[in-house]
């Protein structure tokens, strides 16, 4: 039996929404310590690897690990039958072909389930190797969708270059070119402003903002965002959920011909 | 100009 209840159950509806654009389906890992999520998009350009920790969720068992394969675009259509501030329940039995949802209201007035088939999926489970990154960079997550969605408007592209001082985002295209530049600014009043960098060496990196654009779907799920790069490794998009666990995008750089 | 990398090769496959 698996049963995870979550009383904010709008951080569920916001990781999917942090998803759903880059997978159609997908198998959700659930074990003793948490749900976990792990898959490549079609084309293989972008990784996503989520982790809900057990001891995030008000209540959790699981008797025996499952794996939760599932169409998301239609999770999705369910997770909008839950209101904002519903608490969902998710429960499997071991071996079942469903899965099901259960919205409450906060006041216990209403209670609804939906029960959607499962789908056995195929899924290799990667390994990700530990890397020393060259520039770890750590910003207001809102503001790094605001630098994605406007460079988009310009080229196909962003290059990323951090140095010590500060990371700039650039791009160019058939209109002219665009570059944002943030200084590192650790002394803010609220921790979340901060724009911190830690560099071992300067990189300058090349990634698609179609998909930069599909990570900044998470900028709710956190206040601040941790950017990963070395030369020719893929990008690291973190977005830590607080008392609960991660959701991160990889990226394959972009290649000069 | 770029093209586009993958991850297939940066992950192994467990």
């Amino acid at each position: 039996m698996f049963e995870a209840r979550l009383v904010q159950g709008a951080l569920l509806k916001k990781v999917l929404e942090s998803i759903k654009d880059l997978l159609n389906e997908a198998t959700w890992e659930c074990a003793a310590t948490g749900i976990s999520l792990q898959a490549m998009d079609s084309s293989h350009v972008s990784l996503v690897a989520l982790n809900l920790r057990s001891d995030g969720f008000d209540k959790y068992r699981c008797d025996r690990n499952v794996s939760l394969g599932m169409n998301l675009t239609n999770m999705a259509k369910i997770m909008k039958c839950a209101s904002n501030d519903d608490v969902i329940t998710i429960k499997a039995q071991d071996d079942a072909d469903t899965v099901t949802f259960v919205f409450e209201t906060p006041n216990q007035e209403k209670i609804s389930d939906y029960e959607m088939k499962l789908m056995n999926l195929d899924t290799e489970h990667l390994g990700i190797p530990d890397t020393d990154y060259s520039c770890i960079v750590k910003m207001p997550s809102v503001e790094f969708q605001r630098i994605c969605r406007d460079l988009s408007q310009i080229g196909d592209s962003v290059v990323i270059s951090c140095t010590k001082e500060g990371v700039k985002f650039s791009a160019a295209g058939d209109l002219g070119t665009g570059n944002v530049k943030l200084a590192q600014n650790a002394n803010v009043d609220k921790e979340e402003e901060a724009v911190v960098i830690e560099m071992q060496e300067p990189v300058s990196l090349t990634f698609a903002c179609r998909y930069l654009n599909s990570f900044t779907k998470a900028t709710p799920l956190a206040p601040q965002v941790q950017l990963s790069m070395s030369s020719d490794v893929p990008l690291v998009v973190e977005y830590k959920l607080e008392d609960m666990g991660y959701v991160r995008y990889y990226l394959a750089p972009k290649i000069e011909d | 100009s770029t093209t586009q990398g993958r991850l297939d090769g940066f992950f192994k496959v467990l």
